[in-house]
C-alpha cells in the first residue's frame, strides 16, 4: 500500500511526545519523494490515455493516485513542521546557543531556519519594554517568593 | 513566510508541479 | 520541553492538516467495497492477482483514502460501519459505557466515530449521539480517577481509554502533579 514511509516518518515524531528532536531523516523524505515522482508519472501517463483515446474506466486509478500524493505531502509537510515546533521550543528552553549533540539532528535548512527565528524573536524583544528592550525568554517560571 | 521558504527548500520544491505549494493558513490552525 | 506544543487535533468531522494525532487517526482501516474497477492497481488488494481492483472488492481502506475517494453523487467506493458504530454495539454503550473497553474496540473511538460522519451513512444521527453520550457517561470516571491517581502505577486505570480519554487523563495527572509540587512549595 501507498504512503506507509510517509506514515513511519509521522510515527517516529509522535512517538516522542515530550519534544525530543530525532537526527532528521533524509532518506525516509528521500523515499517518499520518489514514490510521489512515480505516482505523479503513472498518472500523467494515464490522463493523456483518458484524454486522448476517451478511456473515462481510468479516473478511479486516477483519483486513488492523487489521494496518495496528497497523503504524502501532507506527511511530508507536517514531519517538516513538527520538527520546526520542536527546534522553536529549544531556543525558549537552551538559549540561542544550542547543544552541539542537538544541532546534529539538524539538517542545514533547520539551522537557518532556526538562525531567522532567533532574528525574529530578538528584533520583537528589542521592540519591547522601551530603550533596553525585554528578555521575555528569562524567568519563564514565577519566582519562589 | 521563514517557514514558507524553509519547506519550499527542503521539499515542496522536490514534489510533483500541481504539489509544490500548500495552503499555510488553512494547514496551521490558528 | 514545555515549550513544544504540537499541531492539536482538529475538533468534530474536521482535522487539521499538521496535527500528527489527525495523520495517525486518519491512517485507521474501514471496512469499504469498490463500485467501480480500479485499472491497473491490481497489486493494492493483496489477496488478488488481478492486474486491477475489480468492482465490488471488499477492502480495508485507511480513512483518508476512503475520504479521498468517496463521493456523495458518484460510487466509487462504499464504506461501511466499522462494528463498534453499529446498532448492536449503540445498544451495549447505552446500556453502561463504562464497562467498554475503548482501546481494544478503538483505539481511536471518538476521533474515528466524528470522521465517520463524512460517509453520509443513514445512521449519522444515531452514531453521533451514540459518540457524545458515550464521551459523557465516561468523562466522569476518568476525570475522578486522574485527580486521584497520586504517585501510583496508573496503567490499570488507562487500559481501558480511548485515545482521547488517555489525553484528557494525562491532563488531569498533569495537574495534580502541579498541585501537590505547589503545596509542597516546589
Amino acid at each position: 500500500m501507498f504512503c506507509e514511509k510517509a506514515v513511519e516518518l509521522v510515527r517516529e515524531l509522535h512517538r516522542m511526545s515530550d519534544g525530543q528532536l530525532p537526527a532528521f531523516n533524509e532518506d525516509g523524505i528521500r523515499q517518499v519523494l520518489e514514490e510521489m515522482k512515480a505516482l505523479y508519472e503513472q498518472n500523467q501517463s494515464d490522463v493523456n490515455e483518458a484524454k486522448t483515446e476517451g478511456k473515462s474506466e481510468l479516473i478511479p486509478s486516477i483519483k486513488f493516485r492523487h489521494c496518495c500524493l496528497l497523503r504524502n505531502q501532507r506527511c511530508i509537510t507536517a514531519y517538516l513542521y513538527d520538527r520546526l515546533l520542536r527546534i522553536r521550543a529549544l531556543r525558549w528552553e537552551y538559549g540561542s546557543v544550542l547543544p552541539t549533540t542537538i544541532r546534529f539532528h539538524m539538517c542545514a535548512e533547520e539551522v537557518e531556519w532556526f538562525n531567522q527565528y532567533k532574528k525574529s524573536l530578538a528584533s520583537y524583544m528589542r521592540s519591547l519594554g522601551g530603550e533596553e528592550g525585554l528578555d521575555i525568554t528569562q524567568d519563564m517560571k514565577p519566582p519562589k517568593s | 513566510a521563514n517557514t514558507e521558504v524553509y519547506l519550499k527548500a527542503v521539499a515542496l520544491r522536490h514534489m510533483p508541479p500541481n504539489l509544490q505549494s500548500i495552503d499555510m493558513l488553512k494547514a496551521i490552525p490558528e | 520541553t514545555r515549550s513544544y506544543m504540537p499541531v492539536p487535533p482538529g475538533v468534530g468531522t474536521e482535522e487539521n492538516v499538521f496535527s500528527l494525532d489527525d495523520i495517525l487517526l486518519s491512517q485507521e482501516r474501514l471496512p469499504c467495497r469498490t463500485e467501480s474497477v480500479f485499472p491497473g492497481l491490481g497489486f493494492v488488494d493483496k489477496s488478488s492477482d488481478s492486474r486491477h481492483i475489480p468492482e465490488g472488492t471488499k477492502m480495508e481502506i485507511p480513512l483518508w483514502l476512503a475520504k479521498g475517494l468517496y463521493e456523495r453523487k458518484r460510487r466509487v467506493i462504499s464504506v461501511e460501519l466499522p462494528r463498534v458504530y453499529r446498532e448492536g454495539w449503540r445498544t451495549v454503550f447505552g446500556a453502561d459505557a463504562n464497562v467498554v473497553d475503548l482501546h481494544t474496540m478503538g483505539p481511536y473511538y471518538y476521533g474515528l466515530g466524528s470522521q465517520m460522519l463524512h460517509f453520509d451513512s443513514p445512521e449519522n444521527s444515531e452514531i453521533a449521539q451514540c459518540v457524545l453520550q458515550t464521551f459523557i457517561g465516561r468523562f466522569r470516571r476518568t476525570m475522578d480517577s486522574s485527580q486521584n491517581a497520586y504517585n501510583e502505577d496508573t496503567s490499570v486505570l488507562v487500559e481501558k481509554l480511548d485515545c482521547l480519554e488517555r489525553a484528557l487523563f494525562r491532563a488531569g495527572q498533569s495537574g495534580l502533579n502541579a498541585f501537590q509540587l505547589w503545596e509542597k512549595g516546589l
